[in-house]
């Protein structure tokens, strides 16, 4: 089921992961 | 038709349309509102870190009084995650007050990461190593990270 899901909703992960990688941007912690 | 849970899922995505909250993100998933993906971004200075941890979380209709189920998707090593991925946090069962928002879960369960309690584990091999060989347990930990790079 993990990775079926997983595939299914790629592009909604990707989205997630450069949202909250932009959290930290904000936050100065990543460059 | 709106019902008290989906009201309260409408507001719990709020946090994330204001600002982006710092390492963890969610929203519900296209095709089923009561199922969101989410992702915990670990911080510098940690094992976990640069690790892109995916979950997903499932909503009864009597949320918010009945806590979500939440579980990786991410391969995980860490003493409170089972092997299935479902988290073992007190945040998650009988300690849980509705006012805890989808954004406090995620933070709670990013925080977790770096802090467990190695007393009640759901994966013991990973309390084990990480009470007698941190070294070792920082090298589980590191494999699981690359691993959440390629598992999208």
């Amino acid at each position: 089921i993990h990775s079926k899901y997983r595939k299914k909703h790629q592009n909604e992960f990707q989205l997630l992961v450069d949202q909250a990688k932009k959290g930290y941007k904000k936050t100065g912690i990543m460059s | 038709m709106s019902t008290p849970a989906l009201r309260r899922l409408m507001r719990d995505l709020l946090p994330w349309q204001e600002d982006p909250l710092v390492g963890v993100s969610g929203a519900p998933s296209e095709n089923n509102i009561m199922q969101w993906n989410a992702v915990i971004f670990e911080p510098d200075g940690t094992p976990f870190e640069d690790g892109t941890f995916k979950l997903v979380i499932e909503f009864s209709e009597e949320y918010p009084d009945k806590p979500p189920t939440v579980r990786f998707l991410s391969k995980m090593f860490h003493p409170h995650v089972y092997a299935d991925g479902s988290i073992c946090l007190d945040t998650l069962q009988d300690r849980r007050s509705p006012t805890y928002d989808v954004s406090s879960i995620l933070t709670s369960i990013q925080s977790l990461l770096d802090e467990p309690n190695p007393n009640s584990p759901a994966n013991s091999q990973a309390a084990q190593l990480y009470q007698e060989n941190k070294r070792e347990y920082e090298k589980r930990v590191s494999a699981i990270v690359e691993q959440s790079w390629n598992d999208s």
